[in-house]
């Protein structure tokens, strides 16, 4: 069992680098154990850098970046174990143009293995996806779910961040 | 394996019989606050077996069911059927199609079944056991949890990538 | 000290009534103590409900109402003590257009009696303001001022979205 | 009682001197991520006499200091001012304008002062604290913790309100 977590958690840190240098377009990072003697008792810790910064601690980074470092150990686990689906519930919200791009160029990489439900309220992450279904309530506190076409979708998104 | 389509009535504020269908690519629920999106996350996670409360936003398990309106009268009974495709034979049963269903009353009594035919919470729970779906944690990511994932104690974070070994 | 918080606490349970209502255009609150006996050990609830929803617990409610339902309390107790100025930092981030209207609306009124400084990806909030300062990393790691247009920043705040 | 304008120099993200002006009425502060602009309310309450690590997402004081870069060296000092308009004479000093800065070495050496008379930092405290700023957690909302204002433990809550009182 530790040798099989070992071998796991590995592959995780490497899947980690390479998500994450995807997501920032570079950086640092590693995933080390705090007591490597006992790793099925151990803690994990993250270190993680953006391209050209040098601030040590994780609590530093920005909201923003703090959610594409999730995203990023997400996807490297997700790369070692793919699940056959996932739902990823506003995972976008701390995110800005930029990043939203880079956050759904590796969503349809993932796309390939693993079947994505995600809900938003980003129009760039609804340009991305293939099936959009849209929930309201015409009547107070009743859901029901409408066709909704990309376009007016995403204008009712960009309405809504505006 | 994956989710052909979830359907749903008097679950939290689906009321009303909804369905959902999913493509074999990427899937965008979208709509505005309080609409019932994160409800639906709910409802999956729930037809899959959740037992905790906090996982599902609930204080008791009764509060699923729909509570009514100002112009509705809370209903009885909550359900949710989620519909699988299993030709690639990852779930172990002899179905290509599969079907989980599951139900709780507000008198307390749940019933659970698989291709309509009933069973315990355990059997939905051993179907989904090899696959990853439902207990790994970074399956579902819940509103607001994503920053979970760097702020967890470094011991959970252990735990987490045990479920991927 | 008991009876003082005792008045103060009263102030901001209808406080809180009339900013929750004017957030939500309508719905019931109530604020209430855990230990009425002792009440500078007791604990504060918080019961609210959106217009024509019935649902027991704050926990059932969704991520934009909840985050309504904070800033109602908030203003609530910036109505019955104002502070000279106020810092926000992103607290627009799970708000839709209607609520973010409703958000700028309350904001506007308190700007009479309290300084707001808001942080903000969100376009309709900078719709709001008197002043903008941008904030860039022309250079990686470092951080600048610069002076943007409303319209300029707009559009990145749009195109952040999209 | 309002502030006029911030001015940093060596405050994280920061290297450069930068300062910001503040209007009557209500100002933005907008960009991408990462570009520092949560920074700057950290600077805000820094100035104002923030102790906590936690509040201004540090692990220790020096965290403070500009670090460098790939291209530029970690400096050895950060240093922020605040200008305050005090017409009002809501601050118990006979200035109408009253400016407020603090600095800290890379040594762990600090300084403090009002209006460039060198003082402690107790004294920056008094002169704040019957203003509800700085100190009244309802005066600075920080990233992600408008959830906190509902999540926190109710006893907590209660102490919020007795800040008001
Ligand atoms: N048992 C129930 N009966 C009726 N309504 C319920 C029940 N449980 C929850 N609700 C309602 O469902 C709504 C929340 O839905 P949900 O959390 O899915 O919203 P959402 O679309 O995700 O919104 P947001 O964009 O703000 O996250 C709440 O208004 C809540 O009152
Ligand atoms: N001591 C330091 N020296 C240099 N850079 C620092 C230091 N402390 C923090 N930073 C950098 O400041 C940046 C974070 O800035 P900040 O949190 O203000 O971003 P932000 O503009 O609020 O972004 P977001 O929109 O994502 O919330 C991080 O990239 C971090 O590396
Ligand atoms: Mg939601
Ligand atoms: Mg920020």
């Amino acid at each position: 069992a530790e040798r099989e977590f070992m071998l796991t958690f590995e592959q995780i840190a490497k899947a980690f680098e390479s998500t994450f240098t995807a997501l920032f377009g570079g950086g640092t990072t590693d995933l080390y154990l705090t007591d490597a003697d006992n790793p099925l008792e151990s803690g994990v810790e993250v270190f993680a850098q953006p391209p050209g910064k040098r601030q040590k601690h994780l609590s530093l980074l920005s909201g923003g970046e703090r959610a594409m470092t999730a995203l990023a150990l997400l996807f490297a686990m997700l790369e070692v174990k793919p699940s056959p689906f996932c739902v990823l519930d506003e995972i976008d919200a701390a995110l800005d143009a930029t990043n939203t791009d880079r956050f759904v160029a590796i969503l349809k990489e993932f796309a390939k293995r693993t079947q994505f439900i995600v809900i938003t309220h980003n129009p760039r992450t609804m340009e991305a996806v293939d099936l959009l279904h849209g929930i309201t309530m015409q009547e107070a506190g009743v859901s029901q779910r409408i066709s909704v076409e990309l376009r007016d979708a995403q204008e009712e998104g960009r309405r809504q961040q505006e | 394996m994956h989710l052909n389509s979830v359907a749903m009535r008097g679950f939290k504020s689906f009321a009303d019989h909804t369905e959902l269908e999913f493509g074999h690519g990427l899937t965008a629920i979208v709509g505005p606050n309080g609409a019932g999106k994160s409800n639906i996350a709910d409802a999956i996670l729930w037809v899959l077996g959740e037992q905790s409360n906090r996982a599902i936003r609930t204080q008791t398990s009764q509060d699923v069911i729909f509570a009514g309106t100002d112009e509705r009268s809370p209903l009885g009974m909550s359900e949710v059927r989620l519909l699988l495709d299993n030709s690639d034979g990852m779930l172990p049963v002899d179905f290509t199609e599969v079907e989980v269903y599951r139900r709780l009353y507000r008198t307390g009594d749940s019933e659970y079944g698989i291709n309509n035919s009933a069973c315990r919470l355990r059997d939905v729970h051993d179907l989904f056991v090899d696959t990853g779906v439902g207990q790994a944690a970074y399956s579902l990511v819940g509103q607001g949890e994503i920053e979970a994932v760097l702020s967890v104690r470094s011991e959970d974070r252990r735990e987490l990538m045990e479920e991927v070994a």
